[in-house]
């Protein structure tokens, strides 16, 4: 299994919807500065529901939306295939201003989901937010500066 | 729930300390703060790369940190591999020789995994299947320009 | 007390928009949260490189970050200079281009300050007066190779 | 004024006495990775009082001296020049691990002095903790990341 494509609509300097395809293998991402690099990865992240707001250097959740338009929602969906060529599951999550403030939905497979369900059939396939699969801009070098009891409890999620 | 700690624990060792001397050349272990009961403490790293004595974690380079910690996650993957893996700029600390070194790594792993990695430096773009290139020509919004095939 | 800061503040300000539009291409200031009592409030920074709308601090990149804080260290200098700086891979963020830009500012602030700067990149290398080589061939104990002089 | 030599001995990974000769204008340093670019920088924030042993990645001070021979000292001595070639001001620190903890000495021109007395003179020549002339690794986006409040602090500091 494997990330066929990632459909980013409208989250941060992504205004205008972008389907960006991907191969199994190795594949890098490269531009200038600040063109939007982290941006994908901070994308994938925040549709599978594996960082808080916080770790995707936004305050709050708005600051997700993209700034240059007046659309006040976002979204993100995440394909993955088997090698077939099938798409075999997907997740999106969109998330919209209101005026009490702003509502975040999940889809599994295109029907409406939580996110307990979604970390379920992740998890199924060791996609979780401890098995250190991401990393961020800057974060290679956490699993050293962290303390030995929260390094150890990497091990116990894993067990 | 200790038995099966200690299997997963034993075995991540093992991945880490082939893992640490493929990336440094030298050798590392994982290592238990309380052996008899690993719940009651940490988890630390002892790593020595080449020809150096065994280093306080906190004393390490950068570029030393950074080898340290890829060399547990991939630990871990073999262990429990995840369907892929998003890195972004993990090599800024490493120089050309290290950089080239993880990019290797990175390339036979991606055989049982896909790499997804953001990366300004040549040794792991050239390293690669494919680039994805992104640009923001006009007012700030992020394009994508393409992907360029390699070899 | 008010008097002097809002003199520093004000110079420093006006170093900093032109650093920055050096730098970045942009347009860039400091500012005051807190305009008729400054000690009152803090002091945050609108940065906007070239073609972009004003940015949030917190939503920039990681070299767009690098670029608009050296800014800011230069607008210092300009006003209160140092005999010497010291720069540890302040260039590790930044892609060819803008890693090339801060080595041609440094090189041509290095005629009224010296500047002693540990980069892993060519562009930098290649910008300076000479580089000091170090290595630790044998068992971890460091040695200077000696200085290598540029063109 | 500039930085026209400074001597290593026994502080981290320098086990040999090392005289590092600088002169004015820009030099980079450069190496592998752990070869002890980091440590030259750390040098002269230790000697100079610039920083805490927390900052130069050491929990306490004798983590400092060299852990390759048995020699319980280690010291830094920094010499400044003002370009006619004679050495105008220099600062050396030492610390000596005792059995009661560990003593650290400073010298401003090879007399013994105290770090108070150095800090006023080389605030004359706007060398200090606040100004930013020192940058260690990792920390370039550090004054992006501090809070507004820190950050107005700088200002103060240098009116
Ligand atoms: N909500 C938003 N609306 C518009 N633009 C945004 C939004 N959030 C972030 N941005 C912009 O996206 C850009 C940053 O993108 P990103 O961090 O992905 O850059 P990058 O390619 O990783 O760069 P670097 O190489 O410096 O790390 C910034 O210029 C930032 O201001
Ligand atoms: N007290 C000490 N005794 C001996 N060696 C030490 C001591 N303190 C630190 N070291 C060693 O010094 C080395 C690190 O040096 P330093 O951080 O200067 O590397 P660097 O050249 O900056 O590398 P990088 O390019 O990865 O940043 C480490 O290997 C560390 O273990
Ligand atoms: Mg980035
Ligand atoms: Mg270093």
């Amino acid at each position: 299994m494997h990330i066929s494509k990632i459909e980013i609509d409208n989250f941060k300097s992504f205004a205008n919807p972008t389907d960006i395809p991907f191969l199994q293998g190795f594949t890098t991402v490269s531009g200038p500065n600040g063109s939007g690099k982290s941006n994908i990865i901070d994308s994938i992240l925040f549709c599978l529901g594996l960082s808080s707001s916080k770790t995707l250097r936004a305050d709050r959740l708005f600051h997700l939306i993209n700034t240059h338009n007046k659309k006040n929602e976002a979204s993100v969906k995440v394909c993955f295939s088997n090698g077939t060529g099938q798409e075999n599951l997907s997740v999106k999550r969109k998330i919209k201003k209101t005026s009490a403030g702003f509502i975040s939905n999940y889809y599994l497979n295109d029907k409406t989901s939580t996110l307990n369900e979604i970390h379920d059939e992740l998890s199924k396939h060791n996609i979780s937010p401890g098995c250190y699969n991401v990393m961020m801009q800057g974060d290679v070098t956490s699993i050293i500066n962290i303390s030995a009891t929260e390094r150890r409890k990497i091990i116990d999620e894993i067990a | 729930k200790i038995k099966s700690f200690r299997e997963t624990y034993d075995q991540i060792n093992t991945n880490f300390k082939v893992i640490f001397n493929q990336l440094s050349d030298g050798e590392g272990r994982i290592v238990l703060e309380n052996d008899i009961n690993p719940l009651a403490g940490g988890l630390t790293i002892e790593a020595q790369p080449r020809d150096k004595k065994m280093q306080r974690l906190e004393s390490m380079s950068g570029g030393e940190k950074s080898l340290t910690a890829l060399a547990f996650v991939f630990a871990i993957q073999r262990h429990m591999p995840a369907p892929f893996y998003a890195f972004d700029e993990v090599d800024m600390h490493l120089d050309g020789i290290n950089s080239e070194k993880l990019a290797h790594l990175i390339k036979s792993q991606s055989s049982n995994a896909q790499f997804i990695v953001v990366s300004l430096r040549k040794p792991m773009i050239e390293a690669a299947d494919r680039t994805i290139g992104v640009t923001q020509k006009n007012s700030g919004i992020t394009k994508v320009t393409g992907v360029r095939l390699h070899g």
